[in-house]
């Protein structure tokens, strides 16, 4: 079972 | 000055329930194009994205951009005082320390006026490339929400598996395991009736997902007849929820990913 990923890690904080 | 009219408050119900779970205060962002909100939930793991076009309200005024921070549990408890068929007009002068909604009776023989007060909100917002997606699953809201609150009975997290086949959602549990196949069809029309599913593929893909968030989404289902679910590898999945001629509600969930 993998692990949750968090948005900010695929997306870039502008 | 912002001025937005929308002849049926039930429609801006609909809007605020299907994300106040997710997000409890919000940046509104208005511009003379129309409304635009992006939050992501406390653990930052899912992004809500709302669009609405100015032209899709019967009244839209917005003399210069103006970013207004909202309590979100507020907006629904004074939206409740709105009857589903009440014109609603949302305004807020320059600078305003709160928003006024008004709601009118189509009677036009009862108005009400309240005050919900702004909030200066400081949140990360991210930059959401275009993206080319893998797979795009088409199909009824009200069976994306059944599917979901089926497999909740079992488990916590769910797969989506997209294939030329169709797309297939299974789980499993301390209590068992279970899974459900909705076949493509390739035309959606009368004939299939409005609850087939289509799932346009280039490559197929699979994502692993927690459900809770997937239950938050489809509460807005009353919003869309149709949900359109986008996959692509090792990036959030999308779902879309289109809001009749106006716009639209996005929600980016971030996969789970193999340690």
């Amino acid at each position: 079972k993998g692990q949750q990923g968090r948005i900010d890690s695929f997306f870039k904080i502008s | 000055m912002i001025e937005a009219v929308l002849p049926q408050a039930s429609l801006l119900k609909k809007i605020i329930e299907a994300i106040k779970e997710l997000v409890s205060e919000a940046n509104f962002d208005f511009s003379e194009t129309g409304i635009r909100l992006q939050a992501m939930d406390k653990s930052h793991i899912a992004l809500s994205f709302l669009h609405l076009r100015n032209d899709g309200f019967s009244e839209y005024r917005c003399d210069r951009s103006q970013t207004l921070g909202i309590n979100l549990e507020s907006f629904s408890k004074v939206l409740k005082c709105a009857a589903n068929d009440d014109q609603v007009q949302i305004k807020a002068t320059d600078k305003a320390e709160s928003l006024s909604i008004s709601f009118e009776s189509t009677a036009k023989d009862r108005v009400s006026e309240f005050n919900v007060k702004l909030m200066d909100i400081d949140i990360d917002s991210v930059d959401v490339p275009d993206m080319d997606y893998q797979a795009t699953v088409n199909m009824s809201s009200q069976e994306f929400a059944r599917i979901v609150r089926d497999m909740m009975t079992i488990g916590e997290a769910i797969t989506i598996d997209a294939t030329k086949q169709g797309v297939k959602f299974s789980t499993s549990g301390d209590a068992g395991e279970g899974n459900i196949l909705l076949r493509h069809r390739k035309t959606i029309d009368e004939e299939d009736g409005p609850s087939s599913t289509s799932v346009e593929i280039n490559e197929p893909v699979s994502h692993s997902l927690a459900l809770k968030f997937l239950a938050n989404f489809a509460k807005a289902a009353p919003l869309a007849d149709r949900v359109s679910i986008n996959l692509i590898e090792d990036a959030p999945v999308m779902f879309e929820f289109k809001i009749s001629d106006m716009g639209h509600i996005r929600f980016y969930l971030a996969p789970q990913i193999e340690e």
